[in-house]
């Protein structure tokens, strides 16, 4: 990727990463629609030999070759027993059966976890910059498990064994399905075989935003990246007849509209169909489009789909607006034709003037790239968010990552839009999801592996958790696109990563397949369930008083119920216990909380933590006490341990049901 | 057309086995696996083993075969295969 490694300091830290063996002894194993091998962010060059304990390796296949591998992409498998058994046999003139990625979305998630540098990359001139991916020494393996059909569960679990066996060190799977319970979903069954290994398990918390409860992949022994923006962006101008303007963003480069103003229609006027508004195929009149720009209210169908029903319906150009769905959120693409998405305020303003005016006109001007830009980040409007629906003890997502408009590598297969009318090639290409913050979680951590191969992945997690900022420079609280307001702990979980700081957290909240499952049990889990995800039989000890409460986790998601026919204000008081080990030198930290609300009271104790030596463990209880309050309030705040050099940072969400 | 409709008729699930239940006339877990599901269909095969993560395999199977095959001894649970999605 270009400009993330500088918006999240990696070009400061090279010193403190080590860049030499330690890295390039790592792999990161991610799961998704294959590889493009002869993208540049495969070069090996300066690679040593692949690590002799590396049991993987490439298979042959259609349009794959093994000997495209290198010391840089190291396996390349596929699994389509389940695709095929659901669809039918794969139709090879469509899709290649074997590691190939002929969707972009695998080369763009592996190469932004482990590319290697490449100077000069760009799309159409955008984001110019050398790309590179996060741990760009570590050594990829690509588990082709996603079809045109979709990715199904028996070829994922097959995928995630495979990588486990073949020494994966990191497994980065930015795909989901819901939020079944841990028990029935493969992804946190093949999670917790990977995390009894040592694994480090990165997945992505879904793109079903803003809406609370929506998040996927939320057992604990995953580590759930949500997505937030960068300082940078890709404006283009809509100038109205009336002589307003508004900005709005792009990524086309192709025949720029004409310096003079073009009749402007609202799609929803140019419709015979009744959501003609959304630009749908086969709505537009072209009659009624033809040689004007046309304005499109995003939603139900792609983005770059209605740039392409306006191009096809004869239209000059598109402004795509934002609904309240997605509120200021911009997303870049590149069109097929001068095309800008606007936000929701801007796309008000502009049908204002196209709904008042008998002979509406505009024009859409590209700005390039602008870098700098600020509040950054921003919570994606897109990103999941908590509460967690399958255990609200535990705080989800785990924390942001940059996941809009992100450049990194891309399938020679497939254009830029994906569209099959796209007849471009690019070598890299922008796109947005948490499928994009979710490798760059998986790619620090393999650095932070790399600096501390010591380190459980319970212990990176809480490394890269604890460490994470949650409020600008300026002391203001990271902001939340869709609202415009301040986001909360629900949005951003422990906050944004900080990879220099993460490599030295000074205390790491540890967790152990023991802790795993005793969580286990005090979710009341029958043998047989816990079997399923511990694949071992595991009996919970009757005398013993589990509770989830206890996990040892970086984080307090703290779920009061709300007394009905009380009549009085009972105060309850739930309490967390928590195992801090020291991972730096020794010193006293003392705890501070922070929470603007009166409706909690918070004691921790004891208030200060002594460690002597390396490795020390100090437990603390918090107490959390609280009155009735109304279902569905919440509230939120922060607890930090400190030794005045160290800020160890815990958020703690509120509420009630 | 033949394909399709069979392909209808069963659905595709993940079924866990407790390999400490492994009665002593087998050597391979394998064999195990293969005999459990023979005993409930005649046609359906065993796509995946897995011995990593679960241990078991996963198959295409009617309902009734699934039903059948869940009363077996050693059978954790069956589970049916889910769609998961890029994000």
């Amino acid at each position: 990727t270009t400009r993330t490694p500088m918006f999240l300091g990696l070009d400061m830290a090279n010193n403190m990463f080590p860049a030499s063996t330690s890295e390039g002894d790592l792999t990161v194993g991610v799961l998704d629609t294959g590889v493009w091998p002869e993208s540049k962010s495969f070069d090996d060059t300066g690679l040593g030999p692949v690590p002799s304990s590396w049991k993987g390796q490439c298979e042959e296949g259609k349009n794959f070759n093994a000997a495209t591998c290198n010391r840089k992409l190291i396996g390349a498998r596929f699994f389509s027993k389940g695709y095929e058994a659901i669809q039918g046999p794969i139709d090879e003139s469509k899709e290649s059966k074997s590691p190939r990625d002929d969707d972009g979305h695998g080369t763009h998630t592996s190469t932004t976890a482990a590319g290697s540098a490449v100077s000069d990359a760009n799309l159409f001139g955008y984001a110019s910059g050398t790309a590179r991916g996060m741990a760009a020494r570590a050594r990829v393996a690509m588990y082709k498990v996603c079809w045109i059909g979709g990715c199904f569960s028996t070829d994922i679990l097959a995928a995630m064994e495979k990588a486990i066996d073949d020494g994966v060190n990191v497994l980065s799977l930015s795909l989901g399905g819901g939020s079944p319970d841990y028990y029935r979903d493969s992804v946190a069954i093949g999670a917790f075989g990977a995390m009894e290994k040592g694994i480090f398990v990165s997945c992505s918390a879904g793109n079903a935003g803003p809406s609370s409860y929506s998040l996927s992949n939320e057992a604990p022994w995953i580590t759930t990246v949500g997505a937030g923006t960068l300082d940078r962006d890709f404006p283009a101008y809509v100038n109205l007849g009336n002589g307003m303007n508004f900005t709005g963003v792009s990524l086309y480069n192709g025949t720029a509209l004409p310096d003079t103003l073009l009749p402007f229609v609202y799609a929803g006027n140019a419709s015979n169909s009744t959501s003609g508004n959304l630009c749908m195929s086969g709505t537009l009149v072209p009659e009624k489009v033809a040689g004007k720009i046309v304005l499109c209210d995003r939603g139900v169908t792609a983005r770059v789909q209605k740039g392409e029903v306006v191009k096809e319906a004869g239209g000059a150009g598109m402004i795509l607006a934002n609904t309240d769905s997605n509120g200021e959120e911009l997303v870049a693409d590149a069109h097929l034709l001068p095309a800008t998405a606007v936000g929701q305020k801007s796309g008000d303003g502009i049908k204002k003037y196209l709904f008042s005016d008998p002979n509406p006109t505009a024009t859409i001007i590209l700005g390039g790239t602008k870098v700098g830009i600020q509040p950054s980040p921003v919570v994606a409007a897109f990103s999941s968010r908590g509460p967690s629906s399958i255990t609200t003890e535990i705080l989800k997502p785990d924390l942001i990552a940059p996941g809009v408009n992100i450049l990194a590598g891309w399938s020679g297969a497939v254009g830029p839009t994906g569209l099959s009318v796209d007849n471009r090639r690019v070598g890299f290409n922008i796109i947005s999801g948490t499928s994009m913050s979710c490798p760059h979680v998986s790619g620090l951590a393999t650095l932070l592996k790399g600096a501390h191969p010591e380190w459980s992945p319970a212990a990176i997690r809480s490394a890269l958790m604890t460490t994470a900022y949650t409020a600008y420079k300026n002391g203001e609280q990271l902001q939340d696109i869709a609202t415009g307001k301040a986001s909360t702990p629900f949005d951003y979980g422990a906050g944004h990563v900080d990879p220099q700081k993460a490599l030295d957290p000074g205390l790491i909240y540890d967790l152990t397949t023991d802790d795993y499952l005793n969580f286990l049990c005090a979710l009341n889990y029958t043998p047989s369930q816990i079997t399923v995800v511990s694949n071992r039989n595991f009996t919970c000890n009757d005398s013993v008083k589990y509770s989830v409460a206890d996990l040892n986790y970086p984080s307090f998601a703290v779920p009061f119920t709300t007394g009905l026919g009380s009549g009085g204000n009972k105060v309850t008081v739930l309490k967390y216990t928590r195992t801090l080990t020291n991972v730096g030198a020794s010193g006293t930290y003392k705890v501070s909380v922070s929470f603007p609300s009166e409706s909690v009271k918070i004691a921790v104790e004891p208030a200060a933590l002594s460690f002597s030596q390396m490795n020390e463990k100090k437990m603390y209880t918090v107490s959390f006490s609280a009155n009735s309050m109304p279902s569905g309030t919440k509230d939120f705040g922060r607890l930090q341990w400190s030794d005045g050099n160290h800020v160890v940072g815990s958020p703690i969400a509120i509420t009630w049901t | 057309a033949t394909e399709k409709q069979q392909r209808q008729n069963k659905k595709t699930y993940i079924v866990h086995m407790s390999k400490s239940h492994m009665p002593a006339d087998f050597v391979e877990h394998k064999q195990w696996y293969d005999a459990s599901l023979r005993s409930v269909s005649d046609s359906a095969e065993i796509m995946y083993t897995y011995d990593t993560v679960i241990h078991g395999f996963s198959t295409q199977l009617t309902e009734e075969e699934a039903e059948a095959l869940e009363k077996q001894h050693g059978i954790v649970s069956i589970m049916p295969e889910t769609r998961y999605e890029l994000h």
